[in-house]
């Protein structure tokens, strides 16, 4: 049995927080995610690629309600490692398509960003597990990616 | 009820390819995913994080009989797309933490993060999703890893 897209989501309430240049030494990560769970801050997608020569990126989505805790802690944490800077995007939003088995075929992931490729959507980031394609792209194109998608697997755009 | 950790899971057969400083404009993800597919290269995570200017890397992680393969792909991409260079990484080794509700609770990134930094672990790349945080790091630290967050989850250690 081949892998069976069963659903698309989304979610506008999503702000990228990305920590630029931290240390790429052992602990750092750590440090990050525990003074952020002290903060009460609720991360969401949690992204991190390939490393800088020494260095590397820390990216995590938060909803709008933690901003303000999450970016007072990450400024905190720039400083006190010594990272670049710390970026904040809020037009965002994710958009992810479920199902079982979607690891099983490279061509669902193809099939993903050719719908929003489409639509002349920009794929800003892409994190992906077993069960799960998400994507965070502009906020004001939401609309037009969950049509699409929908369109593209052939399910019934639930209102 | 709160997240619960189910299970600590490991894969060594895993290898890094990024194609470095791709275009950031729409198509390229679906160009990359499509011809790989077209290639019967059978894909596990995908991680885009942050762009650099308008640039982007598009990392993923294939299994080493796909390595020639997707290898053979990615160069011709490259150079297609005027990229910069294509990574490739065989020195590395999946460990996920998987559970319900993981999401919810922040303390779970960071307790999984704390684990590998006491092992003087290095995290080589981050993924996560609700029910699942991944890294990418040394293999030769899988075991130590596994037995690190078997421990910190209080999980009996099966073999
Ligand atoms: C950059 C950060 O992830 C670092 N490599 C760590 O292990 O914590
Ligand atoms: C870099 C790549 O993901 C590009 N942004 C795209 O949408 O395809």
């Amino acid at each position: 049995e081949g892998p069976s897209v069963r659903a698309v989501t989304h979610s506008a309430d999503e702000v990228k927080l990305v920590i630029k240049g931290v240390p790429d030494t052992p602990g750092v990560a750590a440090r990050v995610f525990r003074n952020l769970a002290s903060g009460a801050v609720n991360v969401d997608m949690i992204i991190q690629s390939l490393k800088r020569g020494n260095v590397n990126d820390i990216a995590f989505t938060v909803s709008h309600e933690d901003l303000a805790n999450a970016l007072e802690i990450c400024n905190r944490l720039c400083q006190e490692l010594g990272a670049e800077q710390v970026v904040v995007d809020d037009n965002v939003a994710k958009v992810s398509v479920v199902g079982a088995g979607i690891w099983q075929d490279t061509s669902v992931a193809a099939d993903v960003f050719e719908a929003l490729a489409e639509q002349g959507i920009n794929i800003d980031m892409i994190n992906t597990s077993g069960t799960r394609i998400s994507c965070l792209i502009d906020r004001s194109k939401v609309e037009t990616a969950v049509r699409a998608l929908h369109a593209r697997f052939g399910l019934a755009n639930g209102k």
